[in-house]
């Protein structure tokens, strides 16, 4: 079954 | 100093309706061309972007960054004093630690003042980078709330697949599975009720319902949703309102 994605891995912290 | 007046309070509480229930302690960012947010929920899956232009509100005034941290259950407790039509007046001092909200009702024979402590959060901020979406589709926003809690019902998952002509969105669970299929159509009478899909390459995402009929919560703030899609990017949805938006963005399920 597919993972739910995290943010972190597409966007970066500034 | 921030001071901000705000025609109609509904729109400041239609915001906080809409976001509340994804974050619970947020900072608006004041500065002079308006309040912003920025927050992901706890687990980091989504984000929720908002803008308040300060051509929105009417005089604005904020001399300097402010940035007011807010818990939101806090502040929907204090707004649920307000009328939505009642003219709302948010103040602050520079470094402030409670900000001053003042409901009037458009009798002017009535106001009510109300002071909130504010906090301070840490919190992160991330850069999203500018997208070339693959799809962009625009629906009514009641319709896309409908959709997405049909689907919750039979799934925890859906699929989003936009196509030249029209955009399917499918689900499949323990009791079966389901999906609904909008084709491109353009509503004269009503342009607000129009499907039109601006693609350009075919998408299929898969992205979890829970968040997304969380999100559909900001429906009241506007009439018609945005959905931008690409492979392998967060979801996009947006809510326009008059003066600013609403934007969440929804990290996609991946592999197999």
């Amino acid at each position: 079954s597919q993972q739910q994605g995290r943010l972190d891995s597409f966007f970066q912290t500034i | 100093m921030l001071e901000a007046r705000l025609e109609q309070a509904g729109v400041l509480k239609k915001v906080v309706e809409a976001i509340k229930d994804l974050v619970q302690d947020c900072n608006f960012d004041c500065n002079d061309s308006g309040i912003a947010l920025q927050a992901m929920d706890n687990s980091h899956v989504a984000l929720v972007s908002m803008s308040l232009s300060h051509e929105g509100f009417s005089p604005y005034r904020c001399d300097r960054n402010i940035a007011l941290g807010i818990n939101l259950n806090s502040l929907t407790k204090v707004l649920r004093a307000a009328q939505n039509e009642d003219i709302l007046t948010l103040k602050a001092a520079d470094s402030p630690d409670s900000l001053n909200l003042v409901f009037e009702n458009t009798e002017r024979d009535r106001s009510s003042e109300y002071d909130i402590k504010l906090m301070d959060i840490d919190q992160e901020h991330l850069g999203i980078p500018d997208t070339d979406y693959s799809a962009t589709v625009v629906l009514p926003s009641a319709e896309f709330q409908r959709i997405c809690r049909d689907l919750s019902q039979l799934s925890e998952s859906v699929t989003i697949e936009a196509s030249k002509s029209s955009v399917k969105f499918s689900c499949s669970g323990d009791i079966g599975n389901g999906s609904v299929n909008l084709r491109q159509h353009q509503d004269l009478e009503k342009p607000d009720q129009s499907t039109s899909i601006e693609l350009v390459e075919p998408v299929s995402l898969t992205f979890s319902l829970k968040y997304l009929v969380n999100f559909c919560k900001a429906s009241a703030l506007s009439p018609t949703v945005k959905l931008s899609l690409s492979t392998d990017v967060p979801l996009l949805v947006e809510y326009k309102m008059e003066a600013g938006y609403v934007r969440f963005y929804l990290a996609p399920k991946i592999g197999d």
